[in-house]
């Protein structure tokens, strides 16, 4: 449904802003949207997930999207 | 916890700060008190204090600003980020930040102030994000509990790593009248171990150390070392109900008693031993007593003694029998007067704990021989 494909696009965009802002994430073009195990943003969100408490998948799961989407100090977790 | 790489941290004791504009959110005396609130949580278990700059340049300086405001992490309107504070050093280090398109309060609703400081002061004295989700160095912003010490045993821990663990003496807050004011809004903060006013709900001794019991956190002493550690009752005990009325150990047998209310648990070091919690009920107390108010072991007679209002019951451990009366606590220990706060034994003493005072009791003679004070055991 077009609605499905706009939010997952929306949740796509958010957690790679989150994970630019805070977890030095660079994006490399078409490859980081790629949700491959081992992609680079796979291993970021991992590295999130961790960092945060949550339960690792490297997926976007609702626990995730609920957690970004929160308040939050603006200094990186993972500091470039 | 964890701290920043190179573990950077202010070498001095007395630290300057400098509110360099307000937010239109609150009236500036309530932004001047959220922010002293917060060095002042800081200040109750480090040796650090704070001292607000009108006009010059000052260790922490702290601004409101929205988006890109000259520094490398702009902000991002409502939401997302709503502070950030910088690891200790020059310039703009130690600096804090905060996000004027967020809606400022001193309430629970929308972003607290004091408690957004408090965390961002964190990152100015050194602490970076901790992945301790209950800790409040976790980076992500939650409603707090106003009735609940805002501090962690994560962020006491890390911060006296930081800055050493002995709280300021209350000498030295008379001399810096910025970090105490009598009008100071009344808060769960630690209470002050050199204070006059100190009065303690329970004491034990407590495998060689003595351990002074208040409100949610005890305070850990050696008799021979001046050195005074702050712990948070949770995290030694999680399950136990945050406050303890009273409290005695067994030494020969590792076993400390720790009573709330009508119930008591026995524990091992920071073990609670299985099928406690049990009823006050259970050791012969009549259904009229609701709580204890002290409590020690006699280790040279072998007795428990329990005292409840003006009156005590003893317990004998080897013939393991209660009295069947309690006895006016006057005439056993003469004296020795009213309501007990607490009480244990050290060396061949009693010390007894009543408010502001303290007795020192001498079994043998059966009389009082020191009035003291009750922070007596602590370095003031």
């Amino acid at each position: 449904f077009p609605a499905d494909t706009r939010q997952k696009k929306e949740g796509i965009q958010l957690i790679q802003t989150y994970l630019e802002n805070y977890y030095n994430f660079k994006k490399d073009g078409e490859s980081d949207l790629i949700w491959k195990n081992n992609s680079p943003i796979t291993k970021k969100i991992k590295e999130m997930q961790d960092f945060l408490g949550l339960e690792v998948t490297g997926k976007l799961d609702s626990d995730t999207l609920d957690l970004i989407q929160q308040p939050r100090c603006g200094f990186p977790d993972i500091a470039g | 916890f964890s701290t920043f790489a190179g573990e950077p941290k202010w070498t001095k004791k007395v630290l300057t700060y400098r509110i360099l504009n307000y937010t239109p959110d609150l009236h500036p005396a309530d932004v001047n008190a959220a922010i002293k609130k917060a060095f002042n949580v800081w200040s109750s278990v480090t040796p650090l204090k704070f001292v607000k700059e009108e006009n010059d340049l000052a260790d922490i300086m702290i601004s409101f600003a929205v988006r890109g405001h000259n520094d490398f992490i702009p902000f991002d309107g409502p939401g997302g980020a709503v502070a950030h504070a910088y690891a200790p050093g020059t310039g703009f280090g130690g600096d804090a930040h905060f996000d004027e398109d967020e809606t400022w309060t001193i309430s629970t609703e929308g972003t607290n102030l004091f408690y957004v400081a408090l965390h961002e002061f964190g990152h100015s004295l050194g602490l970076f994000h901790s992945k301790d989700p209950e800790a409040l160095m976790y980076p992500i912003y939650r409603k707090f509990d106003p009735s609940v010490f805002p501090l962690h045993q994560d962020d006491i821990n890390g911060i006296q790593h930081l800055y050493g663990h002995t709280p300021i003496t209350y000498s030295d807050q008379r001399e810096s009248s910025e970090v105490k004011e009598p009008d100071e809004p009344k808060e769960p903060a630690l209470a002050d171990t050199c204070s006059p006013d100190l009065t303690f709900d329970a004491v034990t001794t407590f495998r060689g150390e003595i351990m002074f019991f208040k409100d949610k956190y005890f305070w850990r002493k050696h008799p021979s070392l001046r050195e005074v550690n702050v712990v948070l009752i949770s995290s030694f005990w999680p399950r136990l109900p945050p406050g303890v009325d009273a409290a005695y150990e067994v030494p020969e047998k590792d076993e400390t008693v720790l009573f709330k209310g009508n119930e008591f648990w026995v524990v091992r070091g920071d073990t609670i031993l299985p099928g406690y919690p049990q009823k006050i009920y259970a050791l012969g107390f009549p259904k009229d007593v609701t709580k204890i108010d002290a409590a020690f072991y006699n280790r040279n007679k072998g007795k428990i003694y329990f005292f409840i209002v003006d009156k005590f019951w003893s317990y004998n451990k080897r013939s393991q029998s209660m009295d069947r009366k309690p006895r006016q606590i006057r005439e056993a220990f003469p004296g020795i007067n009213g309501k007990i706060d607490a009480v244990f034994q050290h060396n061949d003493f009693f010390y007894f704990f009543h408010g502001r005072k303290q007795f020192e009791f001498d079994p043998g003679k059966k009389r009082v021989t020191r009035l003291l004070k009750t922070n007596f055991w602590f370095p003031c």
